[in-house]
């Protein structure tokens, strides 16, 4: 069949860091290891991961879908999107 | 649009600005100049004025650097981060970086400097990021091709220095929102399946996956179509799309612009020269025949014998009795329906229905599905509805009919 390609990718292990650093950068997620460590399941991650998702109007699901990390993924303005 | 957090802002209006050096990736002219076309969008709506200086402190320093470069922001190497800018203030206040591990250009190519710049003052004049993907201050690069302040930019940087000196107040435009009530469509086809509504820079989309319509520039897919298109229609057995403006058009397959295009839709369609734009289009695939809406009038052409049927142009209303005098676009989808919308700005909640895309539950199905002999069209047109019986080619009785009273929720 025809169809438009939609960005789809599986969550692998550099996505858990590209998620982790874009965070990070542009909403304030505090960054020490032990957060690394609990990210599948830590509330702060899952938090700021919907902050972002709410900020470019997509699905809010707390989950770094496809369509999440495709946006992360742009390239983009250094500024942070939430205030330090 | 969003202030940044304490609301900064220059006590002095009138500031200066310095290029401290320049990248090797284009001429120092070139860079010159899209700087200075990056402050004079800014200049146009607000009473700030920008002097540039060529020694010592200004109040934005602007300068390239790559890496970690000492403001505790390092860059990351080509893509991801490109540039940054600080809040108003002494010093580091309200400098631009831009990263030197980008290329910068002044095209379409990545990244072009002025569309970067344009975004990075919006920060050193006291702005944040905004959420609407049609703003200059929206986070992630898009350049469609020409860099102009939305409404968003402007209401947002006279939030902070009131409004430009200019009599006649300059505006921008605003970013369509998907659930608006009173949006109006410029044109809209189907693609592979799919339904794209076009307005302005932008196009929206339905389609099973993604709940939500999704809203992006139409140069995400086709950075070669111009904004502001008039009429769209799909040759489904080509698997082609054909976008109209003006008298040109423009064939794409998938995302790729066909060569040679655009075409003039005089020699192409055999339209005469009076006709100066389409309003809507749609091709019917089961006859091959491709309805042209131009003011009042409508044109058939064949697609197979790639001219027009004669006795046309006929009125819109001969053809599609009730529809009015004039469509905005209109798209053909699942097999012999035709859905003509039409609108006025400010007429309010008339397109309720359409953006559900769904079939609404109420449509007899078996009617829809039930092939030749029970054809049925339904026209909405603001807020009501008619159906046309194409086998008597008539208009049926009792129509036309109020669409929320059928078509509930």
């Amino acid at each position: 069949s025809h169809s438009f390609p939609t960005a789809t990718s599986e969550t692998q292990e550099q996505d858990v860091e590209t998620v982790q650093k874009y965070l990070e950068n542009y909403y304030n997620l505090k960054s020490d290891a032990k957060q690394v460590e609990r990210q599948r399941n830590s509330d702060p991650v899952v938090e700021k991961l919907k902050q972002m998702q709410k900020f470019f109007g997509l699905k809010v699901t707390g989950k770094p879908d496809a369509e999440t990390l495709n946006v992360m993924k742009q390239p983009r303005c250094g500024v942070p999107d939430m205030a330090q | 649009f969003v202030l940044t957090q304490g609301n900064p802002q220059w006590e002095d209006t009138h500031l200066t600005y310095r290029i401290e050096n320049y990248t090797p990736d284009l001429s120092r002219a070139a860079v010159d100049h899209a700087i200075e076309k990056a402050f004079q969008l800014w200049s146009s709506i607000s009473p700030l004025t920008f002097t540039k200086v060529s020694e010592g402190q200004a109040d934005i320093m602007i300068s390239f650097v790559r890496g970690d470069h000492h403001d505790n922001s390092p860059f990351d190497g080509p893509g991801g981060n490109l540039a940054h800018a600080f809040q108003p203030g002494p010093r580091i206040g309200g400098d631009v970086h831009f990263d030197e591990d980008e290329r910068w250009t002044n095209n379409f190519r990545d990244y072009n400097l002025y569309r970067v710049a344009a975004h990075e003052l919006g920060h050193s004049l006291g702005l944040a990021h905004s959420t609407d993907i049609g703003a200059l201050m929206y986070p992630n690069y898009i350049f469609s091709g020409d860099v102009q302040l939305s409404q968003d930019d402007i209401s947002g940087i006279q939030a902070i220095y009131g409004p430009s000196q200019n009599p006649t107040q300059p505006t921008g435009p605003q970013t369509p929102q998907v659930c608006d009530s009173k949006l109006t469509f410029d044109a809209i086809t189907t693609v592979r399946g799919e339904v794209m509504f076009f307005k302005d820079r932008f196009y929206m989309r339905t389609n099973p996956f993604y709940p939500e319509a999704e809203l992006n520039f139409i140069s995400l897919f086709w950075p070669h179509l111009p904004n502001g298109l008039q009429a769209a229609y799909e040759v489904a057995d080509r698997d082609e799309v054909r976008f109209f403006k003006g008298n040109k058009y423009w064939a794409v397959k998938g995302q790729n612009v066909l060569y040679g295009y655009p075409k003039d839709i005089y020699r192409s369609f055999g339209f005469p020269r009076t006709v100066k734009n389409i309003d809507a289009a749609v091709s019917d695939e089961d006859t091959g025949k491709t309805y042209f809406f131009v003011a009042n009038k409508c044109w058939r052409y064949d697609e197979y014998k790639q001219s027009m049927d004669a006795g046309y142009p006929k009125m819109i209303a001969e053809d599609f009795p009730g529809i009015g005098n004039k469509v905005d676009a209109v798209f053909q989808k699942d097999g012999n329906k035709f859905w003509a919308v039409r609108g006025i700005e400010g007429q309010a909640g008339y397109l309720r229905g359409i953006h559900t895309l769904g079939f609404p539950p109420t449509i007899r199905e078996t009617e829809a599905v039930s092939g030749k002999e029970k054809k049925k069209t339904y026209f909405f047109v603001e807020d009501k509805y008619w159906r046309f019986d194409e086998n008597s080619q008539s208009m049926e009785q009792g129509f036309p009919r109020i669409i929320a009273d059928d078509f509930s929720g």
